[in-house]
């Protein structure tokens, strides 16, 4: 059998071991492993490296511990706002989306404007629309916003206000 | 940020990178995580490789162009160009660095300066190596 392999990250904002709890550790452990399995699985099967790559993804955009999908971070609106890309290293073809609100996976949304569209980058409000368009999974507000994000943007907004105004 | 990069049985490379972006960024912000040859960027003859880290940093070294560059004109392999390109130009492109990538034998590698980046492998039928800290 031929070599095959795939590497995950999943970043979740928190960097001082002290300020995560044991259960949030453990819960980022186990939705690292998940990943990887959703993506090992596809590959261990002789699937393609596309295929890999985007159910790994997937899954850590559906796992709120991590910071894309379900559990980004907010904007200073206290909206959430999702950029995603997918690149096939076999053709040189690639998706790329920005600023994506509702998109429950906005990595599959890269992958289909890949795959449906004359262009590689899609932006916003038409990214948004292309979704809808080609019938992928929206979800309301209130699934991608977190009680931990709601309450980092909180201190950063608060933190904010304390900062003398340097601006027009 | 999540991503993830993969070589497959074809020997075939891909990359997928998603990200909620930073807390309290200016609506219509956007970081290296969309940006082809900025935070994501693959191509069979050399690897595939996925970044986290401060946005506005990988951008302007395009760093994961860089990865592949190091790759297919140094004949690095990927922990390699990964390492080099952590240091690139290390006084303009101070910030929160993270990369992963794998070449087209197989190689993978997982290089930081941070510990904001969770990761977890898998070779093959080798046991998954998972690590929610930069030390382990």
């Amino acid at each position: 059998m031929k070599t095959y392999a795939i590497v995950i990250h999943g970043g979740a904002v928190t960097m001082d071991p002290s300020k995560l709890s044991p259960e949030e550790e453990a819960a980022q452990r186990h939705g690292l492993q998940e990943s990887l399995q959703a993506g090992w699985e596809i590959l261990h099967r002789g699937g393609s490296a596309l295929d890999a790559v985007e159910a790994a993804v997937q899954s850590l955009e559906n796992n709120e511990h991590f910071n894309a999908g379900r559990g980004s971070s907010l904007n200073m609106q206290g909206e959430v706002q999702m950029d995603a890309a997918i690149m096939d290293g076999r053709t040189l073809n690639a998706g790329a989306v920005n600023s994506v609100r509702y998109v429950k996976n906005p990595v599959s949304l890269a992958r289909m404007v890949m795959e449906k569209s004359e262009h590689v980058y899609i932006a916003g409000d038409g990214a948004t629309e292309f979704a809808l368009q080609h019938g992928l999974t929206m979800e309301a507000v209130h699934y991608f916003e977190t009680e931990k994000a709601r309450k980092e943007w909180l201190e950063i907004i608060q933190e904010e206000e304390k900062q003398p105004q340097e601006h027009d | 940020t999540v991503g993830a990069v993969a070589l497959d049985q074809e020997g075939n490379l891909a990359v997928a990178t998603s990200t909620g972006g930073i807390e309290g960024q200016q609506k219509g912000r956007v970081g290296d995580s969309p940006v082809l040859g900025g935070g994501t960027y693959a191509a069979n003859e050399a690897c595939a490789v996925s970044c986290t880290g401060d946005g506005e940093v990988i951008l302007r070294g395009a760093l994961a162009h860089e990865v592949y560059a190091l790759v297919k004109y140094k004949g690095l392999t990927a922990s390699e160009a990964c390492r080099e390109a952590l240091h690139l130009r290390a006084e303009d492109l101070k910030g929160d660095k993270g990369f992963i990538a794998i070449d087209k034998d197989g190689n993978v590698a997982v290089e930081s300066n941070t510990n904001i980046m969770r990761c977890a492998y898998r070779i093959g039928d080798e046991q998954p190596f998972v690590a929610v800290w930069r030390e382990e």
